[in-house]
């Protein structure tokens, strides 16, 4: 579902050129649990969101099922990043003025394919799967870091897409809240066949990974199965 | 160094009121290397921002220094915090506009105790000691999460504090580049008696600890020496 072919990303920071991404090769098929290792600064977040369509390639092919994203116009790449794809941001990219439920629920307002009870018991549905019952009505200035984490992870499951990119997702969770998190992606990989394609430093969430890919200064050094 | 008593915090959510610290009592030595771990939500980041100054309590004694901060006036508290506290946020909030170099040597900036020539120079070598020699002119904005949390602590112990408070210190960093960071946080224990509590969930941190405090819905239900 996921082909990447010499795959080049490079920053510009006033006159110094940073290349963040040197030329990588993989595919993900339909399904995988894949994950992304390597240390702080190797690219993760790079690749990821490039896979993701929030940022472009500066060469290279990204194949997302069987269709060229570098060749796409910015409508195509909306529809696909709203209907394929959900995002787990590294930094979480809550919007401040809505509550739990509200942040949870946006992508499906923006969908517009069901009525807004329907959203809304579905939202509250997710914010219960990630232990945030309690915390319908907090906003993301009044939650915990690891809170406002699974606001994220619910609003990116919600829309139940076909490829879910999770950066350090379990980054600021004790490994307990960690490991629901990690049960409830599994059950959704299980039932949906949905693809998940991790960024991670935590051993926890290797265990769920079939495959690593291990990235060091923007270049792939191992692949394995796990 | 730091004695806490009978500490609680409530928040308070329109018409609710959110308990997240219900009587806490520890005690912490100077040239302690104390470790807080909890569930998210348990109330780690809440007792940090008190001992911080950052944040009041709702009831409670919290002496620093044999001295009660909830007594004090603005003044004192943001001298305590300037001179004696070093804060790695677990959200880092580095200043956006000023690059790397500027970020880590604001704190030593206020304080007017050195030339700026010294101030720079002190500012990278904790850039170096953190691994970000060459990336002193990125903007946080240009910078891998793991690098920004690298900047977030230089900058807290660039002026050498009594205190070093650190919320969540690792989260996105791999296991080789914290063990940097808690070598380097070693030295300084063993070699300035500085005295470091942090909150964390990583077991790589509470192998540095000597004392570990666990919290559970704001209450304190174990304290143990590692
Ligand atoms: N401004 C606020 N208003 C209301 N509730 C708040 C506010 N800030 C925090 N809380 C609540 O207080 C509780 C404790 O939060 P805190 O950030 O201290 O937890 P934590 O242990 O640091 O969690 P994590 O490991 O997820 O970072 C949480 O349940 C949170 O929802
Ligand atoms: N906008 C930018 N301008 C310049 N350099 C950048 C920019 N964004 C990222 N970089 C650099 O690109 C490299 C890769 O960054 P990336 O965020 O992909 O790393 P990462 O593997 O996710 O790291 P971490 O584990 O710390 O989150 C880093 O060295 C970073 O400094
Ligand atoms: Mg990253
Ligand atoms: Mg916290």
């Amino acid at each position: 579902i996921i082909e990447i072919k010499n795959l080049k990303k490079n920053y510009t920071l006033g006159k110094t050129l940073v290349p963040a991404l040197r030329g990588l090769n993989f595919t993900v098929e339909t399904g995988d649990l894949l994950s992304v290792i390597g240390p702080s600064g190797s690219g993760k977040t790079t690749l990821l969101n490039i896979i993701g369509c929030i940022d472009f390639p500066t060469e290279g092919s990204v194949r997302i099922g069987h269709e060229e994203i570098t060749l796409m116009n910015d409508k195509q790449i909306t529809q696909i990043r709203l209907n394929k794809i959900g995002f787990i941001f590294q930094t979480f990219n809550l919007i401040p003025v809505l509550d739990v439920a509200e942040n949870i629920e946006f992508p499906l307002l923006l969908m517009k394919k069901h009525s807004k009870k329907e959203i809304r018991k579905h939202a509250e549905k997710l914010a219960d799967d990630v232990g945030l019952k309690d915390f319908l009505r907090h906003r993301p200035a009044e939650l915990s870091g690891g809170q406002r984490q699974r606001v994220a992870i619910a609003r990116a499951l919600v829309t139940n897409p076909d490829i879910v990119l999770a950066d350090e997702p379990t980054a600021n969770l004790d490994s307990q809240t960690g490991a629901q998190i990690l049960e409830l992606m599994k059950k959704m990989n299980e039932q949906e066949k949905t693809t998940f394609l991790f960024s991670t430093h935590d051993p926890n969430v290797l265990k769920y990974a079939r495959k690593i890919v291990q990235l060091k200064d923007g270049l792939i050094i191992k692949e394995s199965c796990n």
